[in-house]
This record gives C-alpha cells, sequence and structure tokens, in this order.
C-alpha cells in the first residue's frame, strides 16, 4: 500500500484522487479551498485546508516521507512553482506537477521536477493519431486467407462494450487484445468497453479484417 | 490527405492542430479572439475568426464535407454545446467534444456526439496506474538465467533518450519495444526519448531485470 499527497483538487486532482483509493493506496488531500476539501473528504483518507506553499505544513504532514506527492494546482502558476520548489528543498523525492502551458512546464522541467505533465497537449496527440491512422498499424499473414491486423478502434466502437459489437457472431472476428492507453489487455472479456484511441488486435478472415479497417 | 476543423484555440485546440498539420494534413482553425486566430494563422492551413455557434458561417466553411470536426472551447460550457448541436444540426459526420467537467461531457454524451474527451481525467487515470504499478506486468522467461519482462519505465528514465541511459553497456540489458500511449515502437532508436506512462519490453540476465524492477 503506497501513500500520496495530492495538492489542488480540480477536475485533475480530483481525478487523481479518486482512481489511487480505488486501486487501493493512502491519499493525502491538500487545497486552500474548505469546499473542495470538504467534497473530497469522503473520497480522500485524509483531507486537509491549508496553503502547500507553507513549508511548517508540509512538514508537520510528514510529507517528505510519501511514495509520491502530485502538484495539481492549476490557474495559479506561481503557487505551482512555489509549492513543487518547496517540497524539493524539504527532500520530496518523487515530485510530479501539472503544467499550466508550455512556458510553466519549462520552468518545472529546468527546476528538476520529476516528472511534468501536460493534459491537454497529450490527449490532443492522442487524438491527432486516432483522427488520421484508420490504417492498419501491422498485419500478420496466418494463411491467404487469415490474419491478425491492429488499428485504432473505429469511431461506432468508442463506449460499446465486445458483447454489444458482437464481432465473433457478426463478422468471425476474434479481438485477442485490446491497447488501452499505457496497457495491453489481453483476451478482453465480452464486458471490455471500448476506449476513444484504444488500439484493437483482431484475428479474422483477411476479407472480414479488410471491412473492419474501412470503417472509420 | 484529410481536412479537419478545430473550433477554439486553446492549450488543447493549438496542440491538437499543431499536430495534425505536422501529420500532413489540412486544418482550419476558428475562434472568436482575433488574437487567436492571428496566433494560429502560420500555423493552421486556414485560420478564420467567427462565432462558431452560428449556422451561417459554419455552412459557408462547407464545414459539413470535412472528415472531422473537434469543438475545443473550454470554460463557455454553452457555446461548447450549442457550436456541438448546430453541427450535428448541418451534418457533420465526425464529431469530436472536450467536455469541461463531468456534467458537461454527460450532456454531450446524451446529445450523440461520437466521441467526448476529458483529459484531466484521462490523464490523473494515466498518472495514477503509472504511480502505483512499478511492479512486472508481464514476463516471460527465457531461461533460469535470462527472461523478457515489461514495466512501466521507471521516473529517471522519463525525459531522458535510450543512449543516454545506456542500459546494453550499464547493464547488460536489451529493450526490445516501448509503448508509448496507443503506439509501440519495435527496436526503438537509440535517440529515442522516454516518456511518462511509457511501458519498457526489457531483455536480459534475471538478476538485471530485477534491478530494473526495484528502480522507482
Ligand atoms: N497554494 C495552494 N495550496 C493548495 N491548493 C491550492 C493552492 N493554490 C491553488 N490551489 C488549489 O488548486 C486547485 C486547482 O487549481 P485550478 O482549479 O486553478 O486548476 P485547473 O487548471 O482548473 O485544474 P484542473 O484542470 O485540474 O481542473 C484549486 O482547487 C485551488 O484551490
Ligand atoms: N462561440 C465560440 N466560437 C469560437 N470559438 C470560441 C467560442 N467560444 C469560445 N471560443 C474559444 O475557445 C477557446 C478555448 O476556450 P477556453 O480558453 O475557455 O478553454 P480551456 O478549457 O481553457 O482550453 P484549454 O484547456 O484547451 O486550454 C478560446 O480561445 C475561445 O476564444
Amino acid at each position: 500500500k503506497k501513500q500520496f499527497a495530492v495538492i489542488g483538487i480540480g477536475r485533475f486532482g480530483e481525478s487523481l484522487i479518486s482512481e489511487l483509493v480505488r486501486l487501493g493506496h493512502e491519499v493525502l488531500a491538500i487545497d486552500t479551498d474548505e469546499n473542495r476539501v470538504d467534497d473530497i473528504a469522503s473520497i480522500a483518507t485524509q483531507a486537509v485546508q491549508a496553503d502547500a506553499m507553507d513549508e511548517k505544513v508540509l512538514k508537520a504532514l510528514d510529507i517528505v516521507n510519501f511514495d509520491a506527492v502530485v502538484v495539481a494546482i492549476g490557474g495559479d502558476v506561481e503557487a505551482n512553482i512555489l509549492t513543487s520548489i518547496t517540497l524539493k528543498e524539504i527532500g520530496v523525492k518523487k515530485i510530479i506537477a501539472k503544467a499550466h502551458n508550455t512556458m510553466h512546464g519549462k520552468v518545472l522541467e529546468k527546476m528538476g521536477i520529476n516528472m511534468v505533465l501536460y493534459p491537454e497537449r497529450d490527449m490532443a496527440i492522442r487524438l491527432a493519431r486516432n483522427l488520421v491512422s484508420t490504417s492498419i498499424i501491422e498485419y500478420i499473414e496466418l494463411s491467404s486467407d487469415h490474419g491478425i491486423s491492429e488499428r485504432t478502434a473505429p469511431l461506432n466502437f468508442v463506449g460499446k462494450s465486445l458483447e454489444e459489437k458482437a464481432l465473433r457472431q457478426r463478422m468471425d472476428i476474434t479481438i485477442l487484445a485490446v491497447r488501452s492507453g499505457s496497457e495491453i489487455i489481453v483476451s478482453p472479456q465480452a464486458d471490455y468497453r471500448i476506449k476513444a484511441g484504444d488500439i484493437i488486435v483482431a484475428l479474422g478472415p483477411v476479407k472480414q479484417l479488410e471491412k473492419l479497417h474501412e470503417m472509420d
């Protein structure tokens, strides 16, 4: 069981806290805004109203012993930077900070913050690749009639489960695996719900794979 | 060569326009803000100052014939929803909209928008998985002394190139492939720069793979 601190309970911070807790780990949530602290109190292991730029508070919370601290402060770029610097100075080993824009991100990188995140740019790049490459990414020929091919999930698959698409019955296609973000799900269950950007690894007759390939 | 329209030139919209152009496609950028239109004019194929809620403007731009239209308007949730509805009404086939929060996203999904994106939540979930699973994801035993293992890139690899890490010289480990986001790079070049969340597929002596596994 790991211990994390998330500073700033915006949309990113809130989703991060929820997911870390869901994965079975302890999360300390910190925010200056009392309402946000109250809203997260039932989800986070501990929720504290505090100004994260205050070194005394961070030390009192024993934050230096956490597995990682995430600076999820957004619009206030100076608060984000000052908090990140303070965490580094008191000896936090693993600091991840969300950058509000490219300039802010460069400052954080120059400061030696372990990981700097750009959610908007990241998603834009993934969407761009999804929009342009409906082409087959990889193809393995099993015989002149059968193959295995990889392609980004057609748009009309997104949000649907594999059983809803009934590919085996309707197209004689078997989904061997799905790459979703940075994970790979081998032999996905029938209730697996396809997400935007997922890459589907399909086995089937060449003609059916071509049909799959033509769907956008 | 595909044709895309991106409405709203915020951080997400701007990164999307740049990446689509970089990938060799045509992009029409639309924003009400003259400064943002001017700033993107040298990158986008075409940049137009307009209110995207205005059906007459959208029709005049022939937007219904584009391969996809992305609604990247942020804070003004009503403008985002109204623009998405208008695009659907005039017959645009592929509409992708960025949701400002979960409530907004639900409205868009109920409206039948093809793809609804949540950049902050998406990145938070990917970060959460990266933070908790430094454990080996997959392991193939080649012999009692050698194996192939997969793990998320250690934090201190992020941002560095493979040649900087010099894994073959220093640890006798060969990087067979890197999964980055939704793509897989087989036999990556020495100048490949490791990104946050990347999954490394490594071949080497069991003891060295264990050392790699213990790095956080
Ligand atoms: N010094 C500080 N200490 C602790 N929390 C802070 C501090 N400054 C700002 N915050 C909090 O950070 C949170 C996130 O900031 P903000 O809402 O500006 O970011 P955002 O970029 O819109 O976030 P997101 O994109 O994740 O929704 C806010 O709840 C805010 O109260
Ligand atoms: N009706 C409209 N027509 C065209 N553009 C619009 C309209 N309303 C807002 N925009 C533009 O959308 C752009 C993005 O919106 P905004 O900056 O509020 O979003 P954001 O959530 O901060 O974006 P990001 O997270 O991508 O940086 C702005 O440049 C704004 O001028």
